[in-house]
This record gives C-alpha cells, sequence and structure tokens, in this order.
C-alpha cells in the first residue's frame, strides 16, 4: 500500500522477501546490544525476528509537504482508532512540521496508517484537501539510503489527482532502549527529589503504585537484587535490569497502572511497549496531539479541543480518551479569550494513572491514599527548607505568562522558602472588589478557574462527576441545613500557579469553623470529572459558615489537595468580615 | 485547592456569563474581587 512511494517496491519472493525483510529490519533497528551486554533485549529482539513480523515502537515524522497552493495547513494521522495531529504551519504551499509520534504496531494490530492533510479556515471547519495510506510496517523494512520517504496526496474525491507530496521518515526503536526509556520514565514518577535515582523509600512506594501484593510483601528483597552495586540507591539501569528479569519470572505489574489494561505475561515486549506508550501520552515528549478518534475530529481544532475536554469528561473508555487533556482550556473572562493551562506533564501523568482507571482508584485502596499523604507532608516540610527557595525561580520561569510579579507585594529575595512564595500577599488594590459599598454584590473568593451551578443538580449534570458528591457531603452533618439543599454552588480550583490566598465572597458575620478529615486527593478536572473518585466529599476540608444580610447564611468550604494539603484561616469564629477581605490560604504541607 | 461556595437556595442571581460557561464544562478565568451575583432579596425587593 503506499500512494507512489518515491522509493522501488521490495522484491517478491517470500523466502528472500522474509529475510531480506529481517535484515532490512535489523538495519533500520538503532542497535546498540554492543553496548548493553544484557539479555533480555536480545532476547525480545530475537523474538521481533523469528517471528517474522514486527511488534514494537515506530517513530514517525511527519516532515513537511509540498501543496499546490498556499494555506496555512495541518496533518493528521490515524492508525487504528487513535489520530493524532500536527501544529498548523506557516501560510506557505511548503509546510514544514517536523512533528513526531511513536507508534504502537503489534504483530496483529492495525499497520496501515492514513495521513490526511488540511487547510485550515478561522471561522469553518478545515478542509481535506489531500490524503495517503501507508503501510508502515513496509516503511519500516523499505530498503535505501535516504533519511525520508515521500508520498503522494491524493485528492480525496478523486483519487487519480494527486494534490501534493508528504515527505515523511519511519524508524524503529530498539526494544532494550524502549526497556531503558520505561525504566527511566517510570522512575521519574516516584523519584521525589529529581535524583534519577531511587532511595528505599521511594523504590517502596512504587512497588505499593504497582498494585502487586506479592511483590510488595518482597519490597525489600527486590530492592536488594535492584541494587547490584550495593550502594542503598537504585538507578535508571538497575530498574530496568530488575523490571526485566521479574518480567521473565514473576512481572511486577499486572496491570497497566494508566489505563488499567490487563497486561498479558506471555506477550512481554507487548507489554512493555504498551506500557511505554501509555507512559508517555500527554507527557510532552511528542510532538503530535492526540486523543482524537478520526482525523475529521483531530482537524476541527480549538473547538473540538474544547468540546473534547467537555464530553469526554466522565473517561469511560479510557485515559487515551482525553490524552491532550495536559492543556485544559478555560475561558478569560478578563480578555474574553479562551486560553490553554498547561499542567506539567508528569502530574498529568500521576494524575491519570491514579483517578481516571477503575484500578487506579482501586489502588487508593491499598495504601495509594496514605501515599499522597505522605506526599504532601514530605513536599510541605521540602517546602519550608531553605533550600526550597531556589525553586521560585524556576517556578516564576514556567509560568512566566501567568504570575505577575509587579503585583506581588514583596519582591523575590524576600521569599526564604518557596512555600512563603506560595502563599505571596499582593500589593493593596492590586485586586479591585466589584461594588464595594453594595453588600448584595457577590464577589469572587480566589484568583482561580470557578464554574458556578444554580444547584448540586447542575453541577453532577456538567462537571462533579463523583457517584457520591451531595450538598449534604459536602458540608458534613455539623453544619448542613436544609436551607442549602438545591442551593446555588461555586467552584473556585486554584492551580499552582495562582494567588493562593482566598478572600470572602459576601459580607457577615463568621459563625464557625467545622475540620472535615480526609484525604488529599487531587481537585484537578481530571479527578473532579471522574465518576470513581469523590474528590469533594472525602478530601480534607474547613467548611466555614458566614452569616449575611442580604445572602442568608453562606458556607465556604476550603478544600485541600495533593501537596497543597495545609488551610490557615486569618479570620476568627465571631469576627465581622467584609467582602474581600483576606479569610487564608492554602499552602504546601499534608 | 478549592475553595467551594454554597448558597442557601433562591439567595443568590449567579451572572450569567459564568452560569453558562459552566453549563459548556468550561471553566471561567476569574480574579478575587471579580463580580460573582446579585443578592436575589433584593432583587425582588427592587423588582416590588
Amino acid at each position: 500500500m503506499g500512494h507512489g512511494s518515491s522509493k522501488e517496491d521490495s522484491p517478491s519472493g517470500s523466502k528472500e522477501e522474509g529475510s531480506s525483510r529481517i535484515s532490512h529490519l535489523k538495519q533500520r533497528l538503532h542497535l546498540h546490544r554492543h553496548h548493553h551486554g544484557r539479555s533480555s533485549g536480545s532476547s525480545s529482539y530475537q523474538k521481533i525476528l523469528a517471528a517474522g513480523g514486527f511488534a514494537g515502537i515506530a517513530l514517525l515524522t511527519l516532515i513537511h509537504a509540498e501543496m499546490k497552493f498556499k494555506d496555512k495547513w495541518l496533518a493528521c494521522v490515524s492508525l487504528g482508532e487513535q489520530t493524532f495531529r500536527t501544529e498548523i504551519s506557516d501560510h506557505t504551499d511548503r509546510p514544514v512540521w517536523k512533528s513526531e509520534k511513536k507508534l504502537l504496531l503489534e504483530k496483529n494490530g492495525p499497520h496501515v496508517a492514513r495521513i490526511s492533510v488540511f487547510e485550515t479556515n478561522r471561522l469553518s471547519r478545515n478542509n481535506l484537501i489531500g490524503y495517503c495510506e501507508i503501510d508502515l510496517l513496509e516503511v519500516i523494512i523499505r530498503d535505501g539510503d535516504s533519511d525520508f520517504d515521500v508520498f503522494d496526496l491524493l485528492d480525496p474525491s478523486s483519487s487519480d489527482i494527486v494534490v501534493g507530496k508528504i515527505f515523511l521518515s519511519c524508524s524503529v526503536e530498539d526494544p532494550i532502549e524502549t526497556e531503558k526509556r520505561f525504566a527511566r520514565r517510570i522512575l521519574s514518577i516516584m523519584d521525589y527529589n529529581d535524583d534519577a535515582k531511587l532511595s528505599f523509600s521511594e523504590f517502596s512506594d512504587l512497588i505499593n503504585a504497582f498494585g502487586n501484593q506479592l511483590a510488595a510483601d518482597k519490597k525489600e528483597e527486590l530492592f536488594k537484587v535492584a541494587d547490584k552495586n550495593g550502594d542503598g540507591i537504585v538507578c535508571a539501569d538497575e530498574l530496568a535490569a530488575l523490571l526485566a528479569i521479574q518480567q521473565e519470572k514473576e512481572p511486577l505489574m499486572n496491570r497497566c497502572p494508566v489505563c488499567g489494561e490487563i497486561l498479558k505475561v506471555s506477550d512481554k515486549l507487548n507489554t512493555m511497549v504498551h506500557l511505554t506508550l501509555c507512559f508517555d501520552e500527554g507527557t510532552g515528549n511528542q510532538v503530535m496531539t492526540g486523543g482524537f478518534l478520526t482525523d475529521k475530529q483531530a482537524a476541527y481544532g480549538w473547538m473540538f479541543k474544547l468540546s473534547e475536554w467537555a464530553h469526554f469528561s466522565s473517561y469511560d473508555i479510557g485515559i487515551n480518551s482525553g490524552s491532550s487533556s495536559s492543556h485544559i482550556l478555560v475561558f478569560d473572562r478578563k480578555t474574553k479569550r479562551l486560553v490553554e493551562e498547561l499542567i506539567d506533564g508528569k502530574i498529568v501523568l500521576s494524575m491519570r494513572a491514579i483517578y481516571q482507571s477503575k484500578i487506579g482508584l482501586g489502588l487508593m485502596d491499598k495504601g495509594a491514599k496514605e501515599l499522597l499523604q505522605n506526599i504532601s507532608e514530605k513536599h510541605g516540610r521540602r517546602m519550608n527548607l531553605a533550600e526550597s527557595a531556589q525553586d521560585i525561580p524556576k517556578f516564576v520561569e514556567f509560568f512566566k505568562d501567568q504570575i505577575r510579579l509587579s503585583e506581588v507585594k514583596y519582591p523575590l529575595e524576600h521569599f526564604k522558602t518557596f512555600n512563603e512564595f506560595f502563599i505571596r500577599e499582593l500589593k493593596p488594590g492590586a485586586r479591585p472588589i466589584a461594588c464595594m459599598e453594595r453588600d448584595d454584590v457577590a464577589i469572587c473568593s480566589a484568583d482561580c478557574r470557578l464554574m458556578a451551578f444554580k444547584s448540586a443538580d447542575d453541577s453532577l449534570r456538567f462537571w462533579v462527576k463523583g457517584r457520591k458528591f451531595s450538598i449534604q457531603g459536602l458540608l458534613g452533618q455539623d453544619v448542613y441545613s436544609n436551607a442549602f439543599i438545591d442551593g446555588a454552588l461555586v467552584i473556585f480550583r486554584l492551580a499552582p500557579q495562582d494567588y493562593h490566598r482566598f478572600h470572602v465572597p459576601v459580607s457577615g458575620t463568621v459563625e464557625k469553623f467545622v475540620n472535615i478529615p480526609g484525604c488529599l486527593y487531587t481537585v484537578n478536572p481530571i479527578a473532579v470529572n471522574s465518576k470513581y473518585c469523590n474528590v469533594f466529599t472525602e478530601n480534607k476540608r474547613v467548611v466555614s459558615i458566614i452569616s449575611t444580610a442580604d445572602f442568608g447564611k453562606v458556607a465556604l468550604v476550603a478544600i485541600g489537595a495533593t501537596m497543597v494539603g495545609s488551610i490557615t484561616f486569618s479570620k476568627k469564629e465571631g469576627e465581622y468580615v467584609k467582602k474581600g477581605d483576606e479569610f487564608g490560604y492554602f499552602s504546601f504541607g499534608g | 485547592s478549592t475553595v467551594i461556595c454554597v448558597f442557601e437556595k433562591d439567595a443568590i442571581e449567579i451572572d450569567e456569563d459564568l452560569l453558562s460557561n459552566s453549563a459548556r464544562s468550561l471553566e471561567t478565568l476569574v480574579q478575587v474581587g471579580m463580580k460573582l451575583g446579585v443578592s436575589t432579596r433584593k432583587l425582588s425587593e427592587i423588582k416590588l
């Protein structure tokens, strides 16, 4: 298959072809076996060859295209049930994307990719201009000196008409490299101090997260096996070796911790490949955006991404349906524009692993709740150390478009720890209060992403998917009253970069504070939108009741989250508060 | 971290733009002090 590739077809003849395929595949594989003397990778590689087929990760790069007119172009790659898209090019007839995507090629799985090129249009839908279908296995084994292949793009209304050419490359990753990369990825999840090594405590957390009780019971033994040089820490190479050895004997992971898919013990290479791809999704390691079911959907651009978030929020069909959620769209009330909220890939990865699958939440009952608590406490202690102040410039740089230092009350040098910076105060007047003289006008409590609903039912319909959510559950028995039934609900979600102090939305008297202990799940939409997780009714929180003349009683619930579990109030019971007054703040801790 | 505000039934008329974004499952980026809504008690008095 493939339309008009610039290279000659492979010679036919089954035996010769098989041998030729293997030798070419060898050439295309970036073998480094002489650098790694381990047997597992070699045996995996032998397995590929012995099977005469290929199972592994192919790196597909859409380099550029030559079209017959100028426009802003995007390209999509569809393989099986997945579609990925490039960025939109400049206005040109020679669009350059250089977009790469790792694709899983299974022995009996799909290997014919459809590549579609669209002209983009701001006002209406993007138009499909040309397409081609390519057998990736053929591209991989095809002989040739060139680093790229060229394919004709066909007119979708008439396959006889060539409307352009696309230049792409497709290569195969060495299974040993796949294995090592996977070990590095998995290690980074529990590597709290980012030293690319696991202490015994970090190693224990990792084994716990795998959810394999047998392995959890013999963590010390496994640690000793992994720590080959006996230096008391496990590096990425040692972890890779352990995973390979264990995979041969008794796999540490029975299910993929990201998507929850059961891993076949008999198909070790596919297991490794599957895990690698799952762990890579959403981390920003890959250039092409995924999570689309069809190339048409992918071509809808901004508006589709918006609806993708809105309509796929229950994640019923697995986390990959929302794989572009490392960029959440929010509507900026000030500028009246949609903006993308960036989330660190590692955080997205962890959140998905935990919250978006039954198995992930199942892990919660096997010690992961305690793990979140421990991580938060550990992080809190770390953020209170003087060394943590070194992280402030990096943090400011990462969120440079969203943190306005000119609004901050003190200069950066003033903050002696990261936590001090995290709970930074703003200069007086930095946040004007709407209709200050009118107590019948309520204001927003925090710099945040806000959701507002007329009733709890509406919130369940549009946003909160936890099956056990209710106002009663949120407020707890001590402060709940019937007056709150069917009352309006406003959710102020603070992101890490936000000013972390919250203010009083209405003027009145603080009646009481009620502490409700609980977990420290994330409050990110990834968890709030999961039907398996009941963030708002299970997390640690403090409920305060403000008695007002204009709104009756108003309940304000401050909910702690992973890492940011410390809640401090700056007002006391019985105190009169004016709307806009600072009420308290969240900081790092458990 | 998150703050949730719960009002009594029929106590507030929340600004329409916030409601309509939320009905599309779209969060709205706001800042402290921006208007959230108006007491319906006052509104009903004004209407009367």
